[in-house]
């Protein structure tokens, strides 16, 4: 008579454990929305898709993401802030799907105002993950989003205003000539170079952006 | 810049962010918004992160993706959360940023740098949205 097969030991040790790990997350099965900052609007909003609403974890968090832009969060999310050097406002935004890590991005989206949707239609309708620029608004565009539009606001161009009458101070030039106005920049000799850093122990220390970043101007 | 994390009924994760970036940029610059690992990244398998301060270097260092790996190899998200940001700032002392982290049970934790970051939180446990605020 052969012998009854038997599932090895170490098998048998282990499947409580892993059971029990199903168990826990199983548990679960509550939505949770998580956000930076207090942006209780968006917030709200994705947790409406996904509890009331039944939306998959993607979906909340474009709904969350869009009710941000549409409601300008603090200047620093969607139309109408931050304007760069020019006083023009571009967009960046991102979709990761937990699930198939894929990803969809747009970055430095012009003229177009939903940026968490086309990043969104980047992950669904391209093999691709990051479209930049015009290119970027153009797919947006002809993926059904509205636009062209123009992103400043009177906030975002006044703000534009006050910076260049202030020399355009703060900046972001560093190594250059004439960083201390407007322009227009060129670089400094090569070997006068301030790469801002600082070597002190064994580590090597380096300057940072944070005399220009502040509570509303981040990313 | 919002970045968000969103667990649905089923388990599933998913994250993502939106922002205009920094003010008087350089045109044509890019920070940390658009770039996986770094404003945001999600895995149903250990949960999901969430980024915000000075993009030009939290890009560099991926703090979100650290925060999800670290997750993966037993980190609690609070230990999670302060361990990415602190090796962004054992090279750059002065740099402004926070990260949340939220694993598949739900729980949640932030950490910070150089300013006091706020998160948001909704569960089927609190009446509406909570504000937690992180000193650094």
């Amino acid at each position: 008579m052969a012998p009854k097969k038997r599932p090895p030991l170490l098998l048998l040790l282990l499947l409580p454990l892993s059971l029990l790990s199903i168990t826990v997350d199983a548990a679960l099965g509550q939505a949770v929305v998580v956000s930076t900052w207090a942006f209780r609007e968006a917030t709200r909003a994705a947790w409406r898709a996904v509890d009331g609403g039944g939306s998959s974890a993607v979906d909340a968090v474009v709904a969350g993401c869009s009710a941000c832009e549409e409601l300008r969060c603090d200047g620093t999310v969607g139309p109408g802030g931050s304007p760069d050097e020019n006083g023009e406002t571009t967009l960046d935004a991102l979709i990761m799907d937990g699930t198939t890590m894929e990803v969809g991005a747009v970055a430095g989206m012009r003229y177009v105002k939903d940026g968490i949707k086309a990043a969104k239609l980047v992950m669904d309708y391209t093999k691709h993950t990051l479209l930049v620029g015009e290119k970027a608004s153009l797919f947006a565009i002809s993926m059904g989003l509205p636009g062209p539009t123009n992103l400043s606001s009177p906030e975002s161009i006044e703000k534009w205003n006050n910076w260049k009458e202030n020399n355009c101070q703060p900046n972001f030039r560093k190594n250059v000539i004439n960083g201390n106005s407007c322009g227009p920049y060129h670089p400094e000799f090569e070997n006068s170079c301030d790469h801002g850093e600082e070597r002190g122990s064994n580590i090597l220390r380096v300057k940072s952006n944070s005399d220009v970043i502040g509570r509303h101007n981040h990313d | 810049t919002i970045s968000m994390a969103v667990i649905d009924k089923m388990g599933h994760i998913a994250a993502g962010t939106s922002t205009n970036g920094a003010t008087f940029k350089v045109p044509g610059r890019v920070g940390d918004g658009p770039i996986a690992g770094s404003s945001a990244y999600a895995d149903d398998e250990v949960g999901a992160c969430g980024a915000t301060g000075d993009g030009d270097i939290m890009m560099r260092f991926l703090p979100c993706y650290q925060v999800v790996e670290s997750m993966r190899r037993g980190m609690e998200p609070k230990q999670a959360a302060a361990d990415a940001v602190s090796r962004i700032a054992r090279k750059y002392p002065d740099f402004v940023g926070a990260v949340f982290a939220i694993n598949t049970k739900g729980e949640h934790a932030g950490a910070c740098h150089n300013w006091t970051f706020q998160y948001s939180v909704r569960n089927a446990n609190m009446d509406d949205v909570e504000v937690f605020t992180v000193e650094p």
